[in-house]
């Protein structure tokens, strides 16, 4: 049965969208079956694949509005990724951002009802969701088992972890009590940078065993993803950021092994 | 009469915190007198300058609450730099940051009101937006005069522009007809990357003279500021930050003045 994980900051461009693409194909590539849903409403996942909603009929939006099969709205990413499925959300004006709010907001369980119908066909689903503690952040934090939180290795973004605890504690207590931590993650950590060494000591001495010992670098070729249209595995294998999601993918399945 | 700009981009990181307290800073060391507002309920604004919502009773949200003049939510930075005032956010919870919302829900226009009744002081007036177009960008929307996007030089960050452009022509059709373009900032242009020059190109052929002249350098400098708690100037005035930032404030004086 799969693991349902919110990957989630109200702090901005701190590598959310790039760990659900990059640490999901990871995955899909050590034989795992993993699914990508894409809740930010700028469509970032969806870019990050090449995906227009011209082609793909079905998304997260149609699924909320028109009530269909989920399955209709799940693509293959690539025959090269075989085990690496999307749901895009596919909203293509302000007017269906509009629409997709209002369905949340008017019915938050919605979400949690879709996923569970696929959710046995996949080992990992992440959902990928905007820089807000709002909905649909809070509809993912109602549907899903634990969420990952990417801090962006700089002072600003460590400052609004404690919004994230709290807001995700309060949906334990009114809404999903299963829910847990999966992790933190040091992103874009920057060895030019004099405080790279600070920030990490004060994220591991705040969040202890929470953080996982994979620390994603700042490197260039990570954001070359919204062009390639492919996750950096694919096209840029022996690069720093590819080999730390690499390595994360495997200390996220040997933690899950018990080893 | 003061200008009112707002800052915005539903694209996360792009350094609209940054620039709100860089550019305002710089400003207001070449003579003239400059506010900021946090309308962001991370409160980035605030902590780039130290304060803490203990320091400041009043802030934005006592000022839609309980409706007191608006002076006495303005505070002096530092004394070291005399002519750069701010308006902290001074969100504390996750339930004052839903009061907050439901405050601009309920009267989009009351942004407008207050801000009106301190405009004449200032030469300009900066609001720091979370990365959303809906509340509180849509009342800063209603509230300026013109808006100013960060474009973090990277591919993921160009696709949002197109959504800040349709907003903003539904705000100025529906709410605020003077509202304009303040200009395109390129922000974190990073030499190392391949793609720099290529985006850079793409930014101005597709928004052309809306774009500054002026590109911000990535420098890891600019990322103390949190830590610093003041502006890039007040440190490292030699860094390749602090003087981008310079020569975009005299940039913009410049074409002010009609040069
Ligand atoms: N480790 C990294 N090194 C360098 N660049 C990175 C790294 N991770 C992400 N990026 C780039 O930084 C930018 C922000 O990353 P991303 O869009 O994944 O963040 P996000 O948290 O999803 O943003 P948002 O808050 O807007 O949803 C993107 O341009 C991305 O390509
Ligand atoms: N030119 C730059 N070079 C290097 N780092 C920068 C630069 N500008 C901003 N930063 C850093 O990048 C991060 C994101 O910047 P900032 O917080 O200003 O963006 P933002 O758009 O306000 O984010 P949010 O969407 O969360 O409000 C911060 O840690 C900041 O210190
Ligand atoms: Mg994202
Ligand atoms: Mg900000």
């Amino acid at each position: 049965m799969g693991q349902l994980i919110a990957i989630v900051s109200q702090k901005g461009g701190v590598g959310k969208t790039s760990t659900a693409v990059n640490l999901g194909a990871c995955i899909s590539a050590i034989k795992r079956r993993v699914l990508l849903v894409g809740l930010d409403p700028q469509c970032g996942l969806d870019k990050c694949f090449g995906i227009e909603p011209s082609q793909t009929p079905i998304g997260l939006l149609e699924l909320l509005r028109d009530g269909v099969s989920p399955a209709k709205g799940i693509y293959q990413v690539s025959p090269r990724l075989p085990r690496l499925d999307i749901m895009p959300t596919n909203i293509r004006s302000s007017a269906e951002e509009a629409l997709y709010a209002d369905l949340l907001q008017r019915d938050p369980q919605k979400l949690n009802r879709i996923i569970d119908q696929v959710k046995s066909q996949y080992d990992f689903i992440f959902l990928d969701c905007p820089p807000r503690l709002d909905n649909p952040t809070y509809s993912a934090l109602i549907a899903c088992d634990s969420y990952l939180v990417p801090i962006q290795c700089e002072y600003a973004s460590m400052a609004t972890v404690g919004r994230v605890l709290r807001s995700a504690l309060e949906v334990k207590r009114l809404h999903n009590t299963k829910l847990g931590i999966f992790g933190f993650l040091v992103t874009m950590a920057d060895k030019r940078a004099g405080f790279t060494v600070k920030v990490v000591q004060e994220i591991r001495g705040y969040l202890r065993e929470h953080v996982f010992k994979t620390i994603i670098p700042r490197d260039p070729r990570l954001a070359e993803v919204p062009s390639k249209q492919q996750p950096v595995i694919a096209y840029e294998l022996q690069s720093p950021g590819a080999k730390a999601y690499i390595q994360l993918a495997r200390e996220i399945l040997s933690r899950e092994a018990g080893v």
